[in-house]
């Protein structure tokens, strides 16, 4: 019944289950629907388009801009982080391959010291895309993997180090200090470096992701946010929720298991299949 | 806490001589915001308060002097009621070798809980498992299975030759159990999405094949509002004998154990409480009942 539709309870109450089913957030949902029913009420908004068209703006306002990732001449260091198996070690596959596609000079830091086969997994990607790794064995410092690719970084004239490290909950306090000394290090020794904290959420993740987006946001000064997983069929409301509350910009999303799985995040195009 | 605001709305009702549908239809309104923000899936959620509000029209709440204690109690009583029994785990029988499959959504923690799993049977139940990583896809997931299995003296089959299929390695893996008498296969498949039809049909044909006795949709915790169409789907085509909740050591509500058990009415069997492979729990519904309302 799309379109010139007049605006029952029952067409109101589908666009409430539309947004809660695309995890957009529970306050997020009721501050909308407030505004929805305020509208109807008022006689603002007479037909479901007014309706739909009402919150594509909303969020399109909330969004803003696209936003590219930014680099600059010299040494940039992104710093990739997030909870358990949300796509980090991916997504830097995802991400060199396309640095290096633009003619930038890449290496990365296989971090991830802890995970079993943490090491190995991004080592086996850097060399099917043929792209230099900087490895310790499995159990050693990160920090000091991270110490020994910056040194190697600034030795071999590389543009951009991309740093990969282990899955954490942010509620595991002893965890976020490991990033803190890791984040720490990149400054210390690489201080003129250009430096991208990148956090990556899982798009089937609830509103849990406003939680750990907050969290390591506090920890480290998040600068940018990779939304991974975005071919499944969770639509990924949450990003909306935290733009809305912490103003970080989406850069990428993660549409796949493939190294060319990447895209630049399309605000336009996430509020389209938001409504699909 | 969701108690207390139901305290609350019932300190102000104090005032009237007897309590309405309507008064009910407030408190209704404040459970169901908590279930949604545990991430409780939005249609579970309205049929699980039609089923509390007939019982909170009944005498015990309308004529309670405790009124906000009456309906959290049939809240939380229905809440355990759904998200079922206690569990006792996975119970291996004979015939030997018994095969559990465990499957789920990318990065779920298959891989890391069947090294749980596998060092729960060996060293709590006297069992004898085999390992066998399925997962031929995703970079070096066999040496990350092969490292969790030499870490707590499991034996393991995995693809040394780079070309077999999963469903070849795991006839192997059911053929070397048979021959060396080992009593339960454990087999971890690649991660996948609900609607990969080529995937999903991989799946399909190991189950049919191999008969695997247990098929663990691995879940976790954290997953919003599509772990129902992941459970419905993954459990109409395979036929899913349970649930495992992985990463319940963070902060995440879980709502989703309630959307998974409504929609199929399969049980939770264990829950994941960590990265290191002591960190398996049996499901104990009244703890979750308790996390999910807040
Ligand atoms: N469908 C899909 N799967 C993805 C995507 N990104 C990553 N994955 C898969 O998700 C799983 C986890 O990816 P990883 O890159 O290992 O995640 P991680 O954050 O590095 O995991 P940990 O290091 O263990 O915390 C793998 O099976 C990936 O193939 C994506 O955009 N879409
Ligand atoms: N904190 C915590 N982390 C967990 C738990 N279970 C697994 N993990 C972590 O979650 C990440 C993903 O675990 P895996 O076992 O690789 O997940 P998977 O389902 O096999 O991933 P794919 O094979 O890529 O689909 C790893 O970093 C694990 O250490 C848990 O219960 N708690
Ligand atoms: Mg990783
Ligand atoms: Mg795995």
């Amino acid at each position: 019944f799309r379109g010139k539709t007049e605006l029952g309870e029952e067409e109101i109450e589908e666009i409430e289950e539309i947004l809660f089913q695309s995890d957009l957030g529970t306050q997020m949902v009721i501050s909308i629907m407030d505004k929805v029913r305020d509208g109807v009420k008022k006689g603002e908004i007479k037909t479901y388009e007014d309706l739909e068209k009402l919150v594509k703006e909303d969020f399109l306002r909330i969004l803003g801009e696209k936003k590219t990732l930014e680099l600059k001449d010299g040494l940039n260091v992104i710093l990739v982080i997030g909870v358990n198996g949300t796509g980090k070690t991916t997504f830097i596959a995802k991400l060199s391959k396309r640095l290096k596609k633009q003619g930038k000079k890449v290496l990365i830091a296989a971090a991830d010291t802890f995970r079993a086969a943490g090491v190995k997994q991004m080592v086996v990607w850097a060399e099917r895309l043929n792209i230099p790794v900087v490895a310790q064995q499995e159990g050693a410092d990160p920090s000091s993997v991270v110490f020994d690719a910056i040194s190697s970084a600034k030795a071999r004239g590389i543009d951009v180090l991309i740093v990969d490290t282990a899955g954490r909950l942010h509620t595991k306090k002893n965890l976020m200090e490991e990033l803190k000394k890791i984040k720490r290090v990149i400054m210390k020794n690489a201080p003129s470096a250009h430096l991208e904290v990148l956090l990556t959420l899982d798009a089937t993740t609830g509103q849990n992701a406003l939680i750990q987006a907050k969290n390591f946001h506090e920890n480290l000064g998040v600068t940018g946010l990779v939304i991974n997983k975005l071919d499944s069929t969770s639509r990924g409301g949450h990003i909306i929720t935290i733009k809305n509350e912490l103003n970080i910009p989406i850069i990428f999303i993660g549409t796949g298991e493939t190294e060319d799985d990447l895209e630049e995040f399309n605000p336009e195009k996430f509020v389209e299949e938001l409504f699909k | 806490s969701l108690s207390q605001k139901l305290q609350r709305i019932f300190d102000k009702l104090k005032r009237k001589a007897k309590l309405t549908e309507k008064d009910i239809d407030l408190v209704l309104k404040e459970i169901r915001v908590a279930l949604l923000e545990a991430d409780v899936n939005y249609k579970v959620v309205r049929v699980f308060i039609s089923r509390v509000k007939e019982k909170a029209l009944g005498k015990e709440v309308m004529e309670s002097f405790t009124p906000a204690q009456q309906i959290i109690k049939i809240v939380r009583d229905e809440l355990v009621y759904l998200l079922g029994e206690t569990s006792k785990g996975i119970i291996i029988k004979e015939p030997y070798p018994f095969l559990i499959l465990m499957v789920g959504l990318q990065g779920s923690g298959k891989t890391t809980t069947c090294g749980k799993l596998a060092n729960f049977l060996k060293k709590e139940k006297g069992k004898r498992p085999l390992l066998v990583g399925l997962d031929v896809k995703r970079p070096a997931a066999s040496r990350q299975l092969a490292i969790i299995a030499e870490k707590i003296g499991v034996s393991y089959v995995i693809d040394e030759s780079g070309n077999a299929t999963p469903v070849e390695l795991l006839g192997k893996a059911l053929k070397k159990a048979e021959k060396e008498g080992y009593d339960v296969v454990i087999g971890d498949t690649a991660g996948r999405l609900q609607i990969d039809e080529d995937m999903m049909s991989e799946l399909e044909e190991m189950e049919r094949k191999y008969k695997p006795r247990e098929i663990l949709l691995v879940i976790d915790a954290m997953i919003g509002q599509e772990a129902v169409n992941v459970a419905k789907t993954f459990n109409e085509r395979l036929g899913i004998t349970g649930f495992i909740l992985t990463k319940m050591d963070g902060d995440a509500r879980g709502g989703a154990a309630l959307s998974i058990r409504e929609i199929t009415g399969k049980p939770i069997k264990l829950i994941g409480t960590g990265e290191k492979l002591e960190d398996l729990e049996f499901f104990y519904p009244d703890r979750i009942a308790s996390r999910i309302l807040g």
